[in-house]
């Protein structure tokens, strides 16, 4: 489960812009 | 120049290019219950970036089980509620047969999208979070 839920919070942070 | 939070006001997209907006309008999402509807736009844009390639089949997948998981399949959840039936099946069978395009929750991103658009976005921008920050 918890590896599940890095692999979803990674997703969601690649998704980001990195800079302002 | 423009201060970024009267940007943010002008359209979704530069609410969205924002780290501080994203942020301000997740806390306020948060409070209202529905985060949700924000992680997986943004897990929906992640996916899409994966490339599917051979190295990374094994990861697209439980990636996109995960989606499926989190936000599609309990029907309770505020993003699955304001995703269509059809669209929800699509992804299902996409995920049961292991068949999983980059673009496989593009249309649910987009159904997701409107209801931002329609709902929160303008009640954001209305709130006391938004006000005080401005």
């Amino acid at each position: 489960i918890d590896s599940e839920d890095d692999l979803l919070q990674e997703c969601i942070s690649s998704a980001m812009p990195k800079k302002k | 120049p423009t201060p970024p939070y009267l940007r943010w006001a002008g359209s979704l997209h530069s609410l969205l290019d924002d780290q501080d907006g994203i942020h301000l309008f997740r806390t306020f999402l948060k409070q209202e219950g529905c985060a949700d509807l924000l992680d997986f736009w943004f897990a929906c844009s992640g996916f899409r970036k994966l490339e599917p390639c051979e190295s990374n089949e094994e990861k697209r997948l439980k990636l996109a089980k995960a989606i499926y998981k989190k936000y599609v399949l309990d029907g309770q959840g505020i993003v699955s509620r304001q995703i269509k039936p059809a669209t929800k099946s699509f992804i299902k069978d996409c995920v049961l047969k292991q068949l999983i395009d980059p673009a496989v929750f593009d249309q649910a991103q987009t159904e997701i999208q409107s209801t931002i658009e329609e709902n929160s976005y303008p009640l954001f921008l209305k709130s006391d979070i938004y006000l005080e920050y401005t």
